[in-house]
């Protein structure tokens, strides 16, 4: 595999969002995997409903919090069909779930993988690069301050609390590193992204990893 | 309130302390990660955590380079 890469390259990532005062980085994680996903599939880049994920994952707690793993688990048993977000728009509170019929289009989440690489950060970039984006918990308590740059201090990887999607990575400079989509706004880190050094499983960005498939 | 105003000042004024002490002791390189004042400033680290991270965390099996198929939880 390349020594850089990056899905936006290949025009299947979408903008950065924006949760604003609500705890559902969870959902925008595992809605972000979805939509390039499926547009790397053939399918075209569309923005999902990452509020019908909110308001429906039952086993989760909406703006409260919840667990990419079992929204992807949810995803994967229901078999729901992820809406267009223009239909069921982003409210940034929980809301009662909202149901289309099966005949509705969507997009559909079929298997799902989740593994710590923690010892295994080389065997994650071609995981990355076969799969697409990949679904990562965090400890993001030091990204409070985040400007920009390649975090390689201070971020411990005891405590993982966000959930966060890599795009890509870049092998080529003095420090290798992850390229990470935030999803708080564009006005956070380097317009919506921060860059994790690659290799230390540092902020614990090797723990806990998702790959989606549709 | 002028409460909550004057507790934002003082998390403030506590984050831009956090700051000097986050960029001094970074090793200086052009590609460092850089920490200064955000949309987050005048928040304490405690609501910081409180509001944004708040994903419940799960153990997932460690990669098997040996079987590296898919894991799909079952309960």
């Amino acid at each position: 595999y390349p020594p850089r890469f990056d899905w936006r390259d290949s025009g299947v990532v979408g903008p950065v969002q924006n949760q604003k005062g609500c705890g559902g980085c969870w959902a925008f994680s595992v809605v972000g995997a979805i939509e390039s996903v499926s547009a790397k599939e053939g399918g075209k880049l569309q923005q999902l409903s990452v509020q019908q994920v909110i308001d429906c994952s039952y086993n989760n707690q909406g703006c409260n919090g919840g667990s990419p793993d079992e929204a992807l688990y949810w995803l994967t048993q229901t078999k729901l069909k992820l809406v267009n977000q223009a239909e069921y728009p982003y409210k940034a509170v929980a809301g009662i779930c909202q149901y289309f019929p099966q005949s509705h289009d969507g997009v559909v989440v079929k298997n799902y993988s989740a593994h710590d690489f923690r010892t295994h950060e080389e065997e994650m970039m071609s995981i990355l690069v076969e799969h697409g984006p990949l679904v990562v918990i965090v400890d993001a308590i030091s990204w409070q301050d985040y400007l920009g740059g390649i975090i390689q201090h201070h971020c411990s990887s005891h405590n993982a609390n966000h959930a966060v999607l890599i795009t890509g990575y870049d092998t080529t400079g003095e420090v290798p590193y992850w390229i990470v989509r935030n999803s708080w706004g564009t006005s956070w880190g380097d317009s919506g992204y921060v860059y994790i050094k690659k290799g230390d499983n540092m902020c614990g960005i090797a723990e806990n990893v998702a790959a989606v498939f549709v | 309130s002028n409460e909550e105003l004057s507790e934002g000042r003082i998390h403030f004024q506590n984050s831009i302390k956090r700051h000097a002490l986050l960029n001094s002791v970074l090793k200086k390189s052009n590609n460092s990660a850089r920490y200064g004042i955000n949309q987050f400033s005048d928040l304490s680290p405690k609501q910081f955590k409180e509001r944004y991270l708040t994903v419940q965390a799960e153990a997932a099996p460690k990669f098997d380079i040996n079987r590296p198929g898919i894991h799909v939880k079952t309960s």
